[in-house]
């Protein structure tokens, strides 16, 4: 049974996508069945591990809308062994604005996984920078939430916030929701602000925070203008081997082999 | 009367913000009485000059709400001289679920800005990384738009589709509404990707791209820890002059002294 995981945080630009793919990468290169699942309207994930935005293919909307389509119609195998994704393309972006009259608006990406979930050891939920209805979905179908913290001001002061939020997800909708931890992103050692945002996060959120910490790294920025994972275009990259190590931890974390 | 320009792009992280405050406090220098409008429920905007979020504070959303309260009411100083702001604060997040309701929910913002678009001289939007509502409203209230664009792949690739967004708001809801540039940010002139990013950007948009691009400078990430614009962090950095020369090119290409 998988477990899903979902990368969350409304500060735009964190890293949520670069850790959903490379994440993804790094299970599936350990040989865990993997599913990626694109709920962005920007189809970063998509474009991301290899494959066209299509505007004509079902995505994760379409599945909610539509009790008579199957999941596996709408999965795809990426070029990546051990990882398949539920793509994304623009049409997404109109889904929120007509899922607010829904009932059980919150609860309609759930039942979705719920089909798969034996196919997978491990699925991934990539989300837009927003709290919206989407994004709501994704905390509510997820098991854990992997919190991306860039190594700068404005994504500290919103992570007070984001927690709030979560904990009123966890009150009500999926009170098994937990914090799998906290990551902090594109650290830079030679900076003060990048030091003064990793000791404030430890000292704040102790444990909850990752031993892992993903450096700064040109090759992550360069991989998906090559379409591919880290793994995939540079494997002895810092880069690499911080997500690789990320992945590791968390296997440890739920003592998997 | 004062031109309304809308910082805008639904790729998270790119800049919106840092631009919003740092040419406002630019113009501000210049002597232009400027108002900053923070649409952001992250209110990173209110926060960067100075103030902080407040919930019990009226901001944009009782404004488009309740036509009783005054917008001067809602207008606030800053510590720094000829700019104001109208703040945000984090109960901003419910808005766009309640706006979809709304007769002409489009439109709302529009009315607003027009009670004070003669006390300023420049009046300007930080937007949330979006496309929904308040988004929305923002292009439609807006004269023109400025996109900022990270030197990164995924910055460019969300490009056309924000291009795309705003000839659709130029075709309906606002026929006037123009492009006045996209602006390159968080430039390194050692990186390839940044090099190609910028190459790619003035090959496809040619004159639509801004001459001035905003270099890569810790002193702008770090300024928002001191709740100060650059300018008056430190007056000499790169990050400083960039966004001294941004505002000099826009008052240029307006004729304005
Ligand atoms: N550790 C890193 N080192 C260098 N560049 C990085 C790193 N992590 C991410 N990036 C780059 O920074 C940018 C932002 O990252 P990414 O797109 O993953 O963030 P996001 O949170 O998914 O953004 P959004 O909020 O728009 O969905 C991207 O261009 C990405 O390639
Ligand atoms: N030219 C620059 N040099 C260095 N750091 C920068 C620069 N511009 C912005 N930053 C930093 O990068 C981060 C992202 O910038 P900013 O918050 O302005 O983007 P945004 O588009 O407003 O994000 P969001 O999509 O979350 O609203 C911030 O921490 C900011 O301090
Ligand atoms: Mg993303
Ligand atoms: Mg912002």
């Amino acid at each position: 049974m998988a477990k899903i995981i979902c990368l969350a945080n409304q500060k735009g630009g964190v890293g949520k996508t670069t850790t959903a793919i490379n994440l993804a990468a790094s299970f599936a290169a350990l040989e865990y069945k993997t599913l990626l699942v694109d709920t962005d309207p920007q189809a970063n994930s998509t474009s991301g591990v290899g494959l066209e935005p299509d505007e004509e293919k079902a995505n994760i909307y379409d599945l909610i809308l539509d009790d008579e389509l199957s999941v596996h119609e709408v999965i795809e195998h990426t070029p990546f062994p051990n990882l398949d994704i539920i793509p994304s393309a623009r049409d997404l972006a109109g889904a929120e604005i007509e899922m607010v009259g829904m009932e059980n608006r919150e609860r309609l990406m759930r039942p979705v996984l719920e089909q798969v979930r034996d196919d997978y050891d491990f699925i991934i939920l990539d989300c837009s920078p927003s709290l919206g209805l989407l994004t709501v979905n994704s905390l509510v179908a997820a098991d854990v939430v992997i919190i991306p913290v860039q190594c700068e001001y404005y994504a500290l002061e919103g992570l007070g916030n984001l927690i709030n939020t979560i904990s009123i997800v966890q009150r009500g909708l999926n009170p098994k929701l937990q914090i799998e931890g906290i990551l902090l992103t594109m650290y830079d050692k030679r900076l003060r602000l990048a030091n003064l945002v990793v000791e404030d996060v430890r000292k704040h959120f102790k444990q909850l925070a990752f031993g892992t910490v993903i450096h700064r790294n040109i090759k992550l920025s360069e991989a998906p203008s090559f379409r591919m994972p880290v793994l995939a275009f540079d494997a002895t990259c810092k880069g690499a081997i911080n997500y690789m190590n990320l992945a590791r931890e968390i296997l440890d974390k739920n003592h998997l082999p």
